[in-house]
């Protein structure tokens, strides 16, 4: 039975990668979608009111002096603009009146690197665009064309792992028989996995996101066991509210601020089979999953990318 | 050519183009 | 997969209301004032163009204004329809800033289009004149509805722009952004002018 687990995984993932190889990254979008764009003269402030409005967390920059596409507003900006206030607190006024093609200085003055937008043509094979996306650090990669007459640049859309894992969970039947258990497969982040508790100064969590290159930070109470999760989404939330200048707040009361529609954040044990998580990604909104052990202490984290990497080169 | 009101000095303006076999539509907003 | 196998579940703590009562119960005084963000869906509303209650006349002068000053350049209108204005405006790619920031705009004695078209690859000048169509209409009484319709580019070097070897598929990459940036320029221009 075991081997039978084995060439069952095996075929699988090769099924699935054939899949990817077979569609193209304008097979992912719906027939009918929205794309929402800025233009890079808005102000930082006002960008984040048409982020929580449309219930996004990112969109395609769009510069209406070079009529060019200008790369991607994503959480990591705000980020940004966070660490830059809490370094220079009597520059209110600047951040205030930041726009959207200031981030680059601000990136600039708290020395961090410009997130590297790779992107791709759209109608080239979905595979090729999962491994620039994971070349690049935003976990998501935009579809740029050129309008035929002028040669400008047109956003077509932009795929994140999210979407392309819940297209597989949806598209590829295969996922049934990815029964080997994730503690096997050697796919889990558990080495140096940075963590909180409920009292950290959310400034010293917003840091760690930065210089640990991560997306999330877990909480865990004087036991190691998981309380909660602080994401690097639940800073617009801290802006949005203007509480980023009282930065004693610690990450428990930051996360106060998370709106009722937050779906909870996912666990799961090592003995837990990729057919599963794949299964909750084709109906839940999940962005990531945290390994506990059986009583509930944080063993470590199954990100999608780790996913994707499995399902791309894995062995 | 569609508009929405302008909201917070800033405007939003959208058309619904065919890209291939699909429809896109695209939303820009800029400041007033 | 036998769903029974699975340990997947929701952390119960992590759920908003869970917590914030969990922080509550600690009578923090800093919780009490942190109030949960209104993830409000407001749809937002879409109408056709922009509407004007003004008397029609004035509002075809106010975009001929608005249109002047934005340095584009018009068709004299037929006199059969006066409410329809068919509108070129040079769209330079890059080199666009001229001394007050603005996009640099045909005036309207056309003897000075800057004649330095960006070539493509076949030798074809990338056209630099977008042509659009703005028009009046009268949803009813005392309220009309300015529409703004894309129309094709030209160059301004004269040279017709073909594309008949594109076929109709291939020809929808359309990008809209330089219509809806520029339809952004006229609608700022009115709305600072009223």
């Amino acid at each position: 039975a075991g081997e039978n687990v084995l060439l069952e995984q095996r075929l699988a993932v090769e099924s699935i990668r054939t899949f990817l190889n077979s569609k193209t990254s304008y097979d992912v979008l719906p027939v009918s979608y929205r794309l929402i764009v800025l233009d890079t003269s808005l102000l930082v402030k006002k960008s984040l009111n048409v982020l929580l409005q449309n219930n996004i967390v990112s969109a395609p920059l769009w510069d209406s002096q070079t009529s060019r596409f200008a790369g991607l507003l994503t959480s990591s900006d705000f980020i940004n603009v966070i660490q830059y206030y809490f370094s220079n607190p009597d520059k209110f006024e600047l951040v205030d009146k930041l726009q959207l093609d200031g981030l680059k200085d601000i990136e600039r003055a708290i020395g961090v690197d410009p997130l590297d937008t790779a992107s791709i043509h759209p109608s080239r094979p979905l595979y090729e665009a999962c491994i620039k996306m994971m070349e690049s650090r935003s976990g998501r990669i935009p579809l740029i064309d050129k309008d035929e007459e002028t040669r400008r640049e047109i956003v077509v859309s932009v795929l994140t792992q999210y979407r392309i894992l819940k297209f597989v969970a949806l598209n590829c039947r295969e996922t049934r028989f990815l029964k080997r258990p994730i503690g096997d497969l050697n796919i889990i982040s558990d080495q140096n996995l940075k963590s909180c508790n409920m009292t950290t100064p959310v400034i010293d969590v917003i840091q760690l996101l930065t210089h640990a290159g991560v997306s999330s930070v877990p909480i865990v109470d004087e036991n190691g066991f998981l309380v909660n999760v602080y994401e690097a989404v639940d800073v617009l939330g801290l802006i949005k509210g203007g509480i980023y200048n009282d930065l004693s707040l610690t990450v428990g009361e930051a996360l106060m601020r998370r709106s009722d529609d937050f779906e909870g954040v996912y666990t799961c044990t090592r003995n837990d089979k990729l057919s599963t998580i794949m299964d909750n990604i084709r109906k839940s909104r999940v962005h990531r999953f945290f390994v506990v052990d059986e009583a509930g202490r944080l063993m470590g984290v199954l990100t999608l990318s780790d996913i994707l990497k499995y399902i791309l080169l894995g062995t | 050519l569609a508009t929405s009101s302008i909201k917070h000095n800033t405007l939003c303006v959208a058309s619904i183009v065919r890209y291939k076999r699909k429809y896109v539509t695209q939303i820009l907003y800029a400041p007033l | 997969s036998k769903e029974e196998d699975s340990t997947i579940s929701i952390l119960p703590t992590s759920l908003p209301q869970i917590h914030r009562a969990n922080m509550l119960a600690q009578g923090l005084p800093a919780a009490s004032k942190i109030s949960p963000l209104v993830n409000k869906k407001s749809k937002t509303k879409w109408h056709f163009g922009i509407r004007s209650r003004s008397y029609p006349l004035d509002v075809m002068g106010e975009i001929y204004i608005a249109l002047k000053n934005l340095g584009a350049e018009w068709a004299r209108p037929s006199e059969e329809d006066l409410w329809t204005i068919r509108v070129r405006w040079k769209y330079d790619n890059g080199s666009i800033n001229n001394n007050n920031g603005n996009m640099t705009m045909i005036s309207n004695n056309s003897n000075n289009i800057n004649s330095t078209n960006t070539m493509t690859s076949s030798n074809d000048a990338i056209p630099d004149l977008m042509k659009m169509v703005i028009q009046l209409f009268q949803i009813e009484t005392n309220n009309y509805l300015v529409d703004f319709k894309f129309d094709g580019w030209e160059n301004s070097n004269g040279q017709v722009v073909t594309n008949s070897n594109i076929s109709e598929d291939e020809m929808s990459t359309f990008s809209a952004y330089p219509f809806l940036h520029l339809t952004t320029r006229l609608i700022m221009e009115l709305a600072v002018n009223s």
